[in-house]
This record gives C-alpha cells, sequence and structure tokens, in this order.
C-alpha cells in the first residue's frame, strides 16, 4: 500500500492530468509540463492550500495583490477556467498556456485575443466593450484623456476594424486587423515559456533521480 | 503619440492585467 500511495501523490489532485496527455495536446513537452506543474503548485497553494487556482491567487500572482481588480486579468482567468468551475485546474492551466507558447499556431492566438475583448462573450467586438476596455487601461495606468480623445480613438479604431460597417468587429474582421497591426498580438506570446524548464528545475531534477533509480 | 492616431486596441494591450510573465515571477 504504502508503495503506491508515494507513487500516486500528484494523480490524487483535483484536475491533475498526466503529464504525457498535456503534452500530446499542447506546444510543451514531458519535461516542461512538469517543470509547469511545480509553478502550479505555487500559485495554486499561494493562499488556499487546495492545488487550484482561484481568481485571487491569480491576481496576487500577477499584481502582487490579491485584491486588486483588473478587468483583463479577469477575463483571462475566465477563460483559463475552461470548466466554469470557478478555479483553473492543472490541465486547464497547461492548455491555456499552451497557446502562449512560441511554437502554437498564430490563428489559436488570435483567437483566443478576440474572445478575451469579446466581454459580453455575443461573438463580436462591439464598440461600448472597446471603449469600456479602453477606460479600464486609462483607469489603471497614469495616462489622462478627455472624453472627446477617448471617443475619437474609439471611433477611429472601429471605423479601421469593421469593414463592412455594421457596427461590430466580427472574428474576420479581428483578423484582418490583427495582421495590419501585429503587435496587438505581442503578449500572446511568452518567449519564458521555452524557458520553463530552466526556471523550474526541481522536478526535472527529482525525475532523473526517480528515473536512474 | 498622439490622441488621435492612437489604437484603441494597441492601448489595451499593455494593461498590466494582459502580462502573464508576471506569473512566472519568483
Amino acid at each position: 500500500m504504502g508503495c503506491c500511495y508515494s507513487t500516486s501523490k500528484r494523480t490524487r489532485t483535483p484536475g491533475y492530468e498526466e503529464p504525457t496527455v498535456l503534452a500530446s495536446q499542447t506546444p510543451f513537452t514531458v519535461s516542461e509540463v512538469e517543470a509547469l506543474h511545480e509553478l502550479y503548485k505555487k500559485l495554486s497553494n499561494s493562499i488556499i492550500e487546495d492545488n487550484l487556482i482561484h481568481r485571487e491567487e491569480f491576481q496576487l500572482a500577477l499584481f502582487r495583490n490579491r485584491n486588486k481588480k483588473n478587468l483583463f486579468a479577469d477575463r483571462i482567468f475566465d477563460l483559463f477556467d475552461l470548466k466554469r468551475n470557478g478555479v483553473i485546474e492543472f490541465g486547464e492551466f497547461v492548455r491555456s498556456l499552451g497557446l502562449f507558447h512560441p511554437n502554437a499556431p498564430l490563428e489559436d492566438k488570435i483567437t483566443f485575443a478576440f474572445r478575451l475583448y469579446d466581454l459580453k462573450q455575443t461573438g463580436f467586438i462591439e464598440r461600448d466593450e472597446l471603449k469600456e476596455m479602453v477606460l479600464a487601461l486609462l483607469h489603471e495606468s497614469d495616462l489622462e484623456l478627455s472624453d472627446d480623445m477617448i471617443e475619437s480613438i474609439v471611433d477611429k479604431t472601429f471605423s479601421d476594424a469593421d469593414i463592412n460597417g455594421d457596427g461590430k468587429i466580427d472574428q474576420e474582421e479581428w483578423k484582418a486587423f490583427v495582421s495590419k497591426h501585429p503587435s496587438l498580438i505581442r503578449n500572446m506570446t511568452l518567449p519564458y515559456l521555452k524557458d520553463i524548464t530552466l526556471a523550474f528545475p526541481s522536478f526535472v531534477v527529482r525525475t532523473e533521480v526517480e528515473e536512474s533509480d | 503619440v498622439a490622441p488621435a492616431t492612437m489604437n484603441a486596441f494597441e492601448l489595451i494591450s499593455k494593461s498590466q492585467g494582459l502580462n502573464l510573465s508576471s506569473l512566472f515571477e519568483k
């Protein structure tokens, strides 16, 4: 009995999925998934020790402040929480971060960004959503703009992106807009993910020890 | 950058909430 408990400890964690399975479904190697598990354990036990990432833990990791409200961080959390049960499980964490891998398909990154900005999840980015996001960004930064300026920025951007002029940006229009402005999805790529095993090597080392045993 | 030439999505993409690299800081 003792032998089995010692090796299956991680598999009893809620939401834990086998690294080999996750590696087969994402751009990550098995070692990288193992390294992500090290990071996940740290994030998912920072406030509530249950091996699940709660919204406050996500906020704490992003802002060093568990109570900091941020529209965009909330949207990211909601999109990572694929099962929509209020927590990010390990499999969800790895699959979602996979989109941010330098080798992930560009198409997937563009689609994720679209879903992120489609606040009301209508399948379109609407003008009032765009203005709400600009206001949220200004609120968190030191940048101050008059309402007239904000209106003009939103109008200009919207008219550039809304090619068919129906008052909303659909996925095809978004794709075309991003291809004209590739910097818009620069934050959808985390070069760091290619070096994740260097940043969190402990499990990799332990695996090698176990394998040599 | 002159406000009239700002791209609203460019502004938004600079949100700290969209910068996931913070997750990896020790």
